[in-house]
């Protein structure tokens, strides 16, 4: 089946970065 | 006096605008917010939220910063008609690190997790080798929301590929 997946990241001073989007196609 | 009871994001990165959700004890609608010190910042809209927790209503601010703002912590007041908010924090950091080319290298459905990989700049170079990845995966039911600690392979200092590994939901 198919699911959204959203990914970011945080650095050490707890900075987050951009928000990325996919869909991942299980097999 | 009334509080903000709750806001995310807290972070407002240069040059762009950003939406905040905030969160107030009343069912008035907000009639303005203040940032200090103010100079490259600017409350641009501010949208009533329909999405009512208890005695607290969610409410969207739009607050754009120039790219030229200074970094640093600033204070937001809502301005209500019963009176004015107690001042909460908010910062402008001086960078933010960047991601692109999310690519999903493994997901098979009779697996525990999925392995997701994307690439990584942080002109600081403090995202470090294992860097907190947050993920939030959704396929039929409720989304599953959590963080995870990401592997780094460096390309060069301040750029480098993350591997992931996700649970399967």
């Amino acid at each position: 089946g198919k699911c959204d997946l959203q990914v970011r990241v945080s650095d050490s001073g707890g900075i987050d970065s951009n928000t990325l989007k996919t869909i991942v196609d299980f097999k | 006096q009334l509080r903000i009871e709750g806001f995310f994001p807290r972070q407002l990165p240069l040059g762009q605008a950003t939406v905040i959700n905030v969160a107030v004890p009343s069912r008035d609608a907000i009639q303005g917010a203040e940032i200090s010190p103010s100079p490259g910042v600017k409350v641009s809209g501010i949208k009533l939220g329909q999405n009512i927790q208890g005695a607290l209503t969610w409410s969207e601010l739009t607050i754009d910063v120039a790219n030229d703002a200074a970094p640093g912590d600033r204070t937001l007041v809502l301005l209500m008609p019963m009176g004015r908010t107690a001042p909460v924090t908010i910062m402008i950091p001086s960078h933010v690190p960047r991601i692109s080319e999310l690519r999903i290298l493994s997901a098979q459905s009779n697996q525990p997790t999925l392995e997701a990989q994307f690439a990584a700049v942080d002109r600081s170079a403090d995202l470090g080798d294992s860097p907190y990845v947050w993920f939030m995966i959704g396929c039929d039911g409720e989304p599953i929301v959590g963080v995870i600690n990401g592997k780094v392979s460096a390309r060069d200092k301040g750029n480098g590929v993350v591997h992931a590994i996700v649970p399967n939901p």
